[in-house]
C-alpha cells in the first residue's frame, strides 16, 4: 500500500537485487547468480514476474513497477508461492 | 488456498509439537503460549490435535535460527523473509524454523509470534500460500491487530483434513470481491483526492495512478482503528479525516492518528445520547457543513462554527428525497453527494436537491 497520495507508477530500475533475489527465493528463478539484466534469457524475468504480479493480483507487466517492488519489499514467509 | 503438491497430509491426526528452543525477545512463556495459540487455530478447525512434548523428535519441531542453518534454505537477517516451515513428512517435515535476526513481539510491533507461526503451522499441515490477502495463508506479513483464520484458510484445511468434531462448524471473516454485484459498504471518505472505501477489516482505494482497486486491511495504515468502521468524512482544509464507531471518533492526517483521540460524539459534536451510532457523514467543501446521518435522520454541523446548526435533525427524505429513509455511507466528489444504500449509489446534487443517477454501490471500481 503507498502512502497519500499513492506513489506514481514510474519504476525506478535501482531494484534490480530486489526483483533478483525475491524470484529466486519465491518463484524458482535459477540464475546461479548471474545479474537479472545481464540474464541472456531476460524472457525468464519476465515470465516469473508475470507468474508473481498474477499471484499477488496486480497487473501483470512482466516489469518490475512501482506497486511490484512494494510487494517484494514487504517481509514475508520464506515458503515459496509455487511448487519446487 | 492452495494444498501443497503432491498433497502431503499427516495420516495420524493426533501430532506432537516440540519447542527445541527459545527467542531472547521473549519470554519463555510468551513464546510458549504463543504457538499453543497458533495451533489451537487449526485444532478448532479440524479433527487435529496437538500435544506439546518436551525431549525426542516430535512430528512438528519448532527453532528460532538464524543465517545459514543447514536446511538449504538460509534465512536472510532482519526483515525479507520472517521464518519458514517444511510440509507434512518424516524428519524435518512439519518442522517450523523462525528467523531469530527478527524481533518477535507479542503485540503490533514487528512481528508478531503469534501471527507468523499460525502461518507457518498452516504449511505444517500442508498447506501453500494463499492469494486472498485476507487470508493467514497470505504470503507477506500483515498483522491487523487480531489473528483468525479466514474462511478460505478454513476451506483450505478442511479440504485436506475434513471438518472438526465441533457440532457447529467455525466460519471465518470472507475477503471483499471488489467486483461483486452484491458488495456494500461500511463507510466511504475522500482523502488527500482519493477515495477509500471501507468494508470490514478491509479498506479498497481507487486512486489516479492505477487502474487496479487497492484493497488491503484498515490496519495497514491505521493500526490502530476498529474494523467494521460505521462512518468517515474528510474535512479538507484540515487536511483530515475522522472514522466513527459507535459512539466514538477518531482523527487522521494522513497515515498519523491525532492525539488524543478516540473522542466521543456527544461531547464534540453535541449529539444527544439517543445516538449511539453514527450511520454515515459528509461534509462539503464550500460551506464547512457537515451532515451526519442516524437512521432516518440527518444533523447538520458547522466545520467553522463547531456546533450544530439549529433546526436539525431533519428527516432524511425531507432533506435528501429520494435517496430512501436510511444512508450506509456517503461521500462528496465534484459538488456532488454520492448516497450508498445496500448495493445502490445515487449521485445526488445537493444544490438543486435532485437524484441525478441511479448506480451500482462498485460503480467506481471499473468491473
Amino acid at each position: 500500500s503507498h502512502g497519500f497520495p499513492a506513489a506514481t507508477s514510474e519504476t525506478q530500475e535501482q531494484d534490480v537485487e530486489t526483483v533478483q533475489k525475491y524470484l529466486e527465493n519465491y518463484y524458482n528463478l535459477n540464475s546461479n547468480g548471474k545479474k537479472v539484466e545481464r540474464q541472456r534469457n531476460g524472457g525468464l524475468i519476465t515470465e516469473k514476474l508475470k507468474q508473481m504480479q498474477k499471484f499477488f493480483g496486480l497487473r501483470v507487466t512482466g516489469k518490475p513497477d512501482a506497486e511490484t517492488l512494494n510487494v517484494m519489499k514487504q517481509p514475508r514467509c520464506g515458503v515459496p508461492d509455487v511448487a519446487q | 488456498f492452495v494444498l501443497t503438491p503432491g498433497n502431503p497430509r499427516w495420516e495420524n491426526t493426533n501430532l506432537t509439537y516440540r519447542i527445541e528452543n527459545y527467542t531472547p525477545d521473549l519470554s519463555r512463556a510468551a513464546v510458549d503460549q504463543a504457538i499453543e495459540k497458533a495451533f489451537q487455530l487449526w485444532r478448532n478447525v479440524t479433527p487435529l490435535t496437538f500435544t506439546k512434548v518436551s525431549e525426542g523428535q516430535a512430528d512438528i519441531m519448532i527453532s528460532f535460527v538464524r543465517g545459514d542453518h543447514r536446511d538449504n534454505y538460509p534465512f536472510d537477517g532482519p526483515g525479507g523473509t520472517l521464518a519458514h516451515a517444511f510440509q507434512p513428512g518424516a524428519g524435518i517435515g512439519g518442522d517450523a524454523h523462525f528467523d531469530d535476526d527478527e524481533r518477535w513481539t507479542t503485540d503490533f510491533q514487528n512481528y508478531n509470534l503469534y501471527r507468523v507461526a499460525a502461518h507457518e503451522f498452516g504449511h505444517s499441515l500442508g498447506l501453500s500460500h494463499s492469494t486472498d490477502i485476507g487470508a493467514l495463508m497470505y504470503p507477506s506479513y500483515i498483522f491487523s491487530g487480531d489473528v483468525q483464520l479466514s474462511q478460505d484458510d478454513i476451506d483450505g484445511i478442511q479440504a485436506i483434513y475434513g471438518p472438526s468434531q465441533n457440532p457447529i462448524q467455525p466460519t471465518g471473516p470472507q475477503t471483499p470481491e471488489v467486483c461483486d454485484s452484491k458488495l456494500t459498504f461500511d463507510a466511504i471518505t475522500t482523502i488527500r483526492g482519493e477515495m477509500m472505501f471501507f468494508k470490514d477489516r478491509f479498506y479498497m482505494r481507487t486512486n489516479p495512478f492505477y487502474p487496479e482497486v487497492e484493497l488491503n486491511f484498515i490496519s495497514v495504515f491505521w493500526p490502530h482503528l476498529p474494523n467494521g468502521l460505521h462512518a468517515a468524512y474528510e474535512v479538507a482544509d484540515r487536511d483530515e479525516v475522522r472514522f466513527f464507531k459507535g459512539n466514538k471518533y477518531w482523527a487522521v492526517k494522513g497515515q498519523d492518528v491525532l492525539y488524543g483521540y478516540p473522542r466521543d460524539i456527544y461531547r464534540s459534536f453535541g449529539f444527544p445520547r439517543t445516538v449511539k451510532s453514527i450511520d454515515a457523514a459528509v461534509s462539503e467543501e464550500d460551506t464547512g457543513k457537515t451532515y451526519f446521518f442516524v437512521a432516518n435522520k440527518c444533523w447538520r454541523y458547522d466545520e467553522y462554527k463547531q456546533s450544530m446548526d439549529a433546526g436539525y435533525p431533519k428527516m432524511i427524505a425531507e432533506e435528501f428525497p429520494g435517496i430512501g429513509d436510511k444512508v450506509d455511507a456517503v461521500f462528496q466528489k465534484g459538488g456532488f453527494f454520492y448516497f450508498f444504500r445496500g448495493t445502490r449509489q445515487y449521485k445526488f446534487d445537493p444544490k438543486t436537491k435532485r437524484i441525478l443517477t441511479l448506480l451500482k454501490a462498485n460503480s467506481w471500481f471499473n468491473c
